[in-house]
């Protein structure tokens, strides 16, 4: 563990409570992509299966049971108890154009064909284009409240960091994983654009609106 | 080849 995998774990787990948060708070999850939320359930279940198989540490088991905990309470949110706030109208980026080129990747890109090493690898893919539907949203509609925009900065925070956390780590301890690395670059470059406006809007205390 | 035991990121 070092200090850009750990700040890219609090990142990650913080950006996870806003969201829940922001919706128990303001009994509202307008401008929250559902699709996308849908894909981080999947990511996570998909990722996370060698909860059963592997013990790494009571760190590692207690952050993945918390993030598929959190990830399956926001969909319950989202679809149930606030349902009625749900902003389907914007939320229309089909899922099955990320669920089906991601599917075939991890069938013919993966480090072993076995279930779980493609389980593996079909969740680190998925998880780089799983924010596509709500920048899509976002960009939809123009806008994103001040909370959600905080929520994204510490989503797409979080795999920066861990590409700083894998060169450290291919350094010290000659470790690396190209799969990981490519997904977790293809991910980062898809927050570029919204990282400038927040950072050039948001961080000065204005509301995040995209140009006409 | 990364083996499933040096999965230790999350």
């Amino acid at each position: 563990m070092n200090v850009f995998r750990l700040a890219g774990d609090i990142s990650h787990l913080l950006a996870i409570i806003v969201l829940v948060i922001k919706i128990w708070k303001t009994r509202s999850c307008a401008g929250i992509s559902g699709r996308s939320q849908i894909l981080f359930a999947l990511v996570y279940t998909t990722r996370y299966l060698d909860l059963f198989t592997n013990f790494i540490s009571a760190y590692n088991s207690a952050m993945k049971i918390f993030f598929i905990v959190a990830s399956y309470a926001t969909i319950f949110l989202m679809y149930s108890k606030f349902r009625a706030t749900y902003d389907h109208n914007h939320d229309t980026f089909r899922i099955e154009f990320l669920i089906v080129p991601v599917s075939g990747l991890a069938l013919l890109v993966n480090h072993d064909f076995t279930p779980l090493e493609i389980l593996w690898t079909f969740s680190i893919y998925l998880e780089s284009v799983a924010i596509l539907p709500q920048l899509f949203m976002v960009s939809k509609t123009g806008e994103a409240e001040t909370i959600t925009s905080h929520y994204l900065f510490a989503l797409g925070s979080y795999r920066t960091l861990y590409l700083f956390n894998w060169i450290y780590r291919y350094y010290a301890e000659g470790f690396y994983d190209l799969i990981a690395i490519i997904a977790g670059l293809v991910q980062s470059v898809l927050y570029c654009d919204f990282f400038y406006l927040y950072i050039t809007k948001v961080l000065k205390g204005k509301r995040l609106s995209l140009p006409a | 080849k990364i083996k499933k035991t040096e999965k230790d990121e999350l």
